[in-house]
């Protein structure tokens, strides 16, 4: 099975 | 106060039909060097757009401070959809004010529309997006690149977007069968028929379609598409209209469980 991630998992809050 | 004229009224419809399926609520920042920008992530936070109007695309721009005008996006495109494609769109804001206006000019200025819209607040995570050197950047007619999502979504959810030095080969899987395209790079000098693709290492990802498709809405901006993907890292689909700003979208990839 495939997951998805979020977008905030990559790219750090500023 | 913040005061910005686009003489192409139809640019700022199309920037918003862009935005407004995958984004409900939203911050545009006004900026006075910058320009009109606004960034938002889709309710899921799986995917992130990113847009850009630069200060010296507008035919006017004034901005005497930074300003944070929160909107609900569907009830802009509601007032938007009232300008006619060949109106300049003037926006105009008070520093404190709690409207934005829209002044919609025909082009013999026998018709003058003013509008004006609620701000909300709104409490929106700001990302800081790395600047990234990426192993592939592709290249493509715009319309190509939405013809393939919406080809693909009819037979699956996901696509698998694998880049060598033999092109680009866009997959998928659904219940009916199996789907496979593939683009190889041409030497076209019809900039709008141009398929590039710069490979520094092959990629193999794997991405929802229905967000890629929500993407494709920008289309009508640009008559190409920038891709731009690395191993394990969000696809970056950006549309730019020249001299005038940019769109972006980012989107996490599919991870084997």
């Amino acid at each position: 099975a495939t997951g998805q991630r979020t977008i905030s998992s990559f790219f750090a809050s500023t | 106060m913040f005061e910005a004229r686009l003489t192409e009224g139809a640019i700022l419809k199309k920037v918003l039909d862009s935005v407004k399926d995958l984004v409900t609520d939203a911050n545009f920042e006004a900026d006075p060097t910058e320009g009109f920008k606004l960034q938002a992530m889709d309710s899921s936070h799986v995917s992130l757009v990113s847009l850009k109007l630069h200060a010296d695309g507008f035919a006017h721009y004034r901005c005497d401070r930074p300003l944070t005008m929160g909107m609900n996006l569907a009830n802009m495109a509601k007032m938007l959809k009232c300008a006619s494609n060949e109106d300049a769109i003037t926006m105009k804001a008070d520093d404190a004010g709690d409207v934005v206006a829209f002044m919609f000019e025909s082009p013999g200025q026998e018709k003058i529309s003013d509008f004006e819209l609620k701000l909300m607040d709104i409490d929106s995570e700001h990302l800081g997006i790395p600047d990234t050197e990426y192993a592939v950047t592709i290249r493509m007619p715009s319309a190509e690149f939405k013809r393939i999502c919406s080809d693909l979504a009819t037979i699956g959810d996901t696509v698998a977007i694998s880049v060598s030095k033999e092109g680009v080969k866009f997959s998928t899987t659904g219940d009916i069968g199996d789907a496979n395209v593939t683009l190889r790079q041409n030497s076209e000098d019809d900039k709008e028929k141009m398929i590039s693709i710069e490979l520094g290492e092959p990629v193999n990802l794997t991405f929802a379609l229905r967000y890629l498709n929500s993407f494709t809405k920008a289309t009508p901006l640009s008559d190409q598409v920038v891709i731009r993907l690395s191993p394990q890292l969000p696809i970056v689909v950006q549309y730019v209209v020249v001299d005038v700003g940019y769109i972006s979208y980012y989107l996490a990839p599919k991870i084997e469980d």
